[in-house]
């Protein structure tokens, strides 16, 4: 039974592409198949991958607004067992053009749900707000991961964010469940990142991971060179600690 | 006569309201009158003055969507010389409400260009994408200021930026002009950080500040103390960079 799980956070740059990049990567070499789905106007994941979301067809945006687009047909092969549903620039129109479609939430969960049995895992990525493209996502998914830098201003959006999922929770989804709080950005050297780590773990408990992603320059570079973390320096902090992601949401979550 | 600019990026987490915080805080301590808007639904900045943005009203909100509430209703003073127009969590409703209002686009042009004459500058502060809020903050302002954070993935996103913006400038406000860019974030024993300088210092010249935001772990703090750095950690690396860029912007701009 495939996995879908959306990465989502309304407040910006912390980490939400680089986690379903390299999570992606790392689930692949346990050797799942692994769809990443890129949700985010900006396209960065699809960059990542090498490819142009300027001149780039079809893509996530013709799953939204074309009812003859099929998931199999926007599907890239990026390596062994990784593929990639890639973004267009356009897809930033998408809140505009479908604000008055009747099935606007659930344009995606319509697409994706009978092409299911063909991987393992869907990891999707989203933009920095709760607009229509994340809540297709939210719609559309299992479970939801939510990456929370590890500074104050990051800590604070959490409890919007989640006030906001449980809406659409209990409006379009009652199956969706939070599978995680992943601190990321961690700087072990700093008593302020220590304190919100402390801070998250005892407001939250067993909803935070035992995994937290460390600040690694390898994560800033690797999306230079197109590679996830795992293939671009493979001894470093950041691998390590996707892969030991990889293992926490493969045994189906926090223990 | 005052000068509106907006501080703006659709990337996440780059120090857009760091940014407007601490500028408007720098801009203040040499003796001129600020008044920092906050216009992203997240309210990081309101947060940070210590004002509740679930509780607030009149905010920025009831500024665009209401004709009879003026800015002058909606000011609050934070300190000697700095105002705060707070944001209330409702913003993000002000894409769908304003969706068939033919001056959607003018609605913050019409409500701040009568009462320019009180403060020397208003610093405006945007959510992490290039919507209706946005463009409502550009279509408002005399310079646009664009943080930009010394990474591969930032960097990639300046140029989908500008393109927007030269749209919003010929269709809307011809008299907009790009302030200038601003590195963020910047880690001076990072190769791949110096590297990212070098780059926008080569591609976009003369548009680069001077002045460089070193990261530095005081930004990550101040908010939590609900002061701009340069009154909690005066003798910070970031203290003095705010206030240098305070008076690359108080002396006209870019030389
Ligand atoms: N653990 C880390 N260590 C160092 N750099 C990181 C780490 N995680 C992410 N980064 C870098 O920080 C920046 C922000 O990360 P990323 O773009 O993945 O966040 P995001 O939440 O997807 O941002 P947005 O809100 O704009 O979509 C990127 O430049 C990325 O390369
Ligand atoms: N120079 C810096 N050094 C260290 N931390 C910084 C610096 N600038 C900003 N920060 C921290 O990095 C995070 C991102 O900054 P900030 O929230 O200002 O960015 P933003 O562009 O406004 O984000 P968003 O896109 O969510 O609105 C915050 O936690 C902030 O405290
Ligand atoms: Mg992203
Ligand atoms: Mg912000």
């Amino acid at each position: 039974m495939t996995r879908i799980i959306t990465v989502a956070n309304q407040k910006g740059g912390v980490g939400k592409t680089t986690t379903v990049a390299n999570l992606g990567a790392a689930i692949a070499e346990r050797g799942h198949r692994v769809l990443l789905l890129d949700f985010d106007p900006q396209a960065a994941l699809t960059a990542w991958a090498g490819l142009d979301p300027y001149h780039l067809s079809p893509t996530t945006y013709s799953l939204l607004m074309k009812d003859s687009v099929e998931l199999k047909d926007i599907i890239r092969p990026m390596n062994n067992l990784l593929y990639l549903a890639p973004a267009g620039v356009d897809l930033a129109a998408v809140e505009y053009n479908l604000t008055s479609t009747k099935d606007r939430n659930f344009r995606l969960r319509k697409k994706i749900s009978g092409d299911r049995y063909q991987v393992d895992f869907i990891l999707i990525d989203t933009p920095p707000n709760l607009g229509l493209i994340t809540t297709n996502a939210l719609v559309a998914s299992d479970e939801l991961l939510i990456p929370v830098q590890c500074h104050y201003l990051a800590m604070r959006g959490v409890r919007a964010l989640l006030e906001t999922v449980w809406l659409i929770h209990d409006r379009f989804h009652q199956q969706l469940k939070l599978l995680g709080l992943l601190p990321t950005l961690f700087q072990p050297e700093s008593e302020h990142s220590r304190e919100v780590v402390r801070e998250l773990r005892s407001v939250f408990s067993k909803r935070v991971f035992n995994t937290v992603i460390h600040e690694d320059e390898a994560l800033a570079k690797a999306p230079a060179v197109r590679k996830p973390v795992i293939e671009y320096m493979p001894n470093s902090q950041a691998a390590k600690d996707y892969r030991q992601l990889a293992e926490e949401v493969c045994s189906g979550g926090i223990q």
